[in-house]
């Protein structure tokens, strides 16, 4: 799993 | 950002704030799970900690800040301004039984094994359970006011949107998440019972939603 996935979302 | 994403950021807002102006304007509390709105303040406190941190966008600065302040805002409306029209007997759903399981899971079954994403996963797995006192306390009373069937359908309906903003980016920038997805995916199963006496009850203009 991509931990440094950007959190973009809320 | 996609229309599904944005559309249920506004719905989520929209829920949030007719919560907030039903308590504020008719100055009670009563049928509304404190229990609840004191999860999604813990939700957004732990989700929201990269305010700090990382710039993502305007929008998801203020939506942030927007969600934390009324949260905290309605929290305080219920267990102090108004607290004397708080049905605390009510309210009566362990929260233990939520809050234990879901900071096991985090820990467990998390991206990576560090503070900032085991406290965003720990607010993706209370947020799917957060509604459930609330839920808890309207088949405990056997009704709801109108206003807030219609706070919790948008409530519901804002994270059914965020599963059509998964599947349109998983099909148009490989994009999945899938932490979030399958809590996104219960959260809105526990949505099911409601949104089914909310469209052959309420929305037939009775009114009161009374359980059978």
């Amino acid at each position: 799993a991509d931990s440094e996935k950007d959190k973009d979302e809320l | 950002m996609n229309i599904f994403r944005l559309l249920g950021d506004m719905c989520h807002l929209v829920a949030i704030i007719i919560l907030f102006l039903k308590i504020w304007r008719s100055k009670s509390c009563a049928g509304i799970s404190g229990k609840s709105q004191v999860l999604f303040a813990l939700v957004f406190t732990t989700r929201y900690l990269d305010l700090f941190t990382s710039f993502i966008s305007v929008y998801n600065t203020v939506m942030k800040v927007v969600f934390l302040v009324l949260a905290y805002a309605t929290v305080y409306l219920i267990y102090l301004r108004f607290r004397s029209t708080y049905n605390s007997e009510s309210d009566s759903f362990r929260v233990e039984f939520l809050l234990v399981p879901v900071a096991g899971l985090s820990f467990l079954e998390n991206y990576a094994f560090a503070p900032l994403e085991i406290l965003w996963t720990f607010s993706i797995y209370l947020e799917s359970v957060a509604i459930l006192p609330q839920l808890f306390m309207i088949t405990k009373t056997g009704e709801a006011e109108s206003i807030t069937t219609h706070y919790l359908f948008f409530l519901g309906l804002y994270r059914a949107l965020y599963l059509a903003n998964w599947v349109w980016r998983y099909h148009t920038e490989g994009f999945f998440d899938q932490i979030a997805v399958v809590s996104g995916v219960v959260q809105t199963i526990f949505y099911c019972d409601f949104f089914y006496l909310y469209f052959t009850k309420v929305l037939r203009g009775s009114g009161k939603m009374t359980l059978p």
